[in-house]
């Protein structure tokens, strides 16, 4: 299994529509401070069922949510597409290519879709389980993340090598 | 079950220790059970000293020490159990020229397998990749993605 | 006594806003009261943004910005009460290019009043000093200084 | 007021007795990962009167007494000897030239003296006291520290703003 692309629109500071396709290997995310390149991260987290504003770095559900700047509005909501190539057959789902989306309106209204389907944030995150990118996994490490794991409580340590069991 | 979490830490030993030396040019780690009797209910604890130095407390490495300790133990658990793919912010930013490179090819040999984004502001982990995207705010507060190729990038001077 | 703490926070206030808007190239602060109706019982809070974009909970912030705000904040106290040296160690990590350049700047009109020791592994923060020390290992785990007056050394291409 | 020179010996990867001097301006401390960079700051920190392991990145206050390597045996005790430019009088004291010295044994005894003269920790701490650079001042800023300032708590701000008072 692997990414096919990422889709944003009016999440954080992608007030406008924008599309990362992912290829094999390496790929590297630059630009300066401030330009939007956790925001990215934090898309994925989002997208995948991430329910925990603090590691989204906010308060609260709509933090996410594009809050506008000098010369533009605020948007009335923020969703995420991403796309994978499922021809392994990993995701346990009839499919060769998955589509998971999360949209978050501002009055607090969400909508979760696989391939465009109705389904609960629950479904998503059962689907991912098991993976090593669901919530809680080893695979994403978000910016200054990475000595936790050193500092982590001891037990806290074993339940991700449980994960990895 | 315990068979299970004994058999995959036996793993993780060996794969922790391959890593870190690669990672280290050497040195000695260790994990071990913390807590109590029942291992599937203590803790783990993570030992390591890079190479020609006394296993200390792992609060007295370096901050550049500790990070490439905390990557070596991450590359590990995704050596027994590789994800498809892995997101990596920033975890380059206290390393020094040398830790770089080493990082880098190691990112190189696992992103044959998974696939790797990395975050970064290091240009060698910039020219270790395949692929580059570039954020970019032209017009304040709205990010714009830039994207490129990097085999028709030539190298900045 | 409370008159002097509010005397100073006005200067505060005044020295984080001038430096923040050098760091930034522009942007918005202030600091306020939180807690109770005494401030000497109360706290402080920095409501920072940088230029062009709405003031939200600096959580929000990058991990640059919130470096380079922390370090506004701090250069501003050492602004209102100098002090005779300071030492920074790898403050710079996470900044790009452009801040770490705005940072040597505002890191050179201080040290005319201060002594500055900053450690790091930034190219452009060792060019911006007057003197280095460079610290090296030839035995493993035993530390040797070497020190390399600046106006001598050819800058690295 | 300013430094003059900083005196290690034995004092975590200094085994050697290295001497630092420091000029006016800018000086840049620059090498390789774990080469003892940080170790010079937790120095300055220590032989100012810090008492917080936890600041120096230690458990027991002899973490930074020289713990050997393979080649090398164990050192019996670490000493740092802090000199300050005091023709200006900012330190209380009727010398132009003020140094403070720290000394750990392993058997745990501590010796301190301001120019060579024994005297009490708490002296060395309160002659710095109100001079921006004594404990939890804001003149010393170790490794990932910078962000506490945002995250800490906002008493511990105006406790910050206080001492500039
Ligand atoms: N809901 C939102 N609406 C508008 N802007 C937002 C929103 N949430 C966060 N931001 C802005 O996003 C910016 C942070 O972006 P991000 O963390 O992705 O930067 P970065 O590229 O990772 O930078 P660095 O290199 O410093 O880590 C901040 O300036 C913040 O104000
Ligand atoms: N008491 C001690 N005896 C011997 N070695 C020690 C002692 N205390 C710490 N060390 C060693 O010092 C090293 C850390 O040094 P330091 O933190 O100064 O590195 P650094 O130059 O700041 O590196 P970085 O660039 O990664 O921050 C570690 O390898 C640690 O094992
Ligand atoms: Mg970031
Ligand atoms: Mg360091």
């Amino acid at each position: 299994m692997h990414l096919k692309r990422l889709e944003l629109c009016g999440f954080k500071t992608f007030a406008d529509r924008t599309e990362l396709e992912f290829m094999p290997g390496v790929t590297a995310v630059v630009g300066p401070n401030g330009s939007g390149k956790s925001n990215i991260a934090d898309a994925v987290q989002w997208v995948l069922g991430e329910q925990s504003m603090r590691s989204l770095r906010g308060l609260s559900s709509q933090d996410v949510i594009f809050a506008g700047t000098h010369r533009r509005k605020p948007l009335g909501f923020a969703e995420a597409h991403l796309t994978f190539d499922n021809s392994c057959g990993t995701l346990p789902l009839p499919f060769d290519e998955v589509t998971i989306s999360r949209r978050l309106f501002r009055s607090g209204e969400s909508d979760y879709r696989i391939n465009k389907v109705s389904c609960r944030l629950r479904d998503i995150v059962e689907l991912f389980l098991d993976t090593g990118i669901g919530a809680g996994a080893y695979a994403i490490i978000g910016q200054g993340e990475v000595d936790a794991v050193l500092s982590a409580k001891s037990e806290d340590r074993r339940a991700l090598v449980e994960e990895a069991a | 079950t315990r068979e299970r979490y004994l058999r995959t830490l036996e793993a993780l030993r060996a794969a922790f220790d391959e890593v870190f030396t690669r990672l280290f040019g050497g040195g000695t780690t260790s994990l071990q059970f913390s807590g109590g009797d029942d291992v599937l209910e203590g803790g783990l604890d993570i030992i390591a000293q890079p190479p020609g130095k006394k296993p200390q407390s792992l609060l007295l490495l370096s901050g550049g020490e500790r990070a490439l300790t905390a990557a070596a133990f991450l590359f590990a658990l995704l050596k027994i159990k590789p994800s498809p793919f892995v997101l990596l912010d920033e975890v380059d930013a206290p390393l020094d020229q040398g830790n770089v490179q080493r990082f880098c090819a190691l990112l190189r040999e696992f992103a044959q397998r998974s696939q790797f984004v990395v975050i970064t502001h290091n240009p060698a982990t910039t020219e270790a990749a395949d692929f580059l995207y570039g954020i970019a705010m032209p017009e304040a507060g709205v990010s714009k993605m830039v994207s490129v190729r990097l085999e028709e990038v030539p190298v900045a001077a």
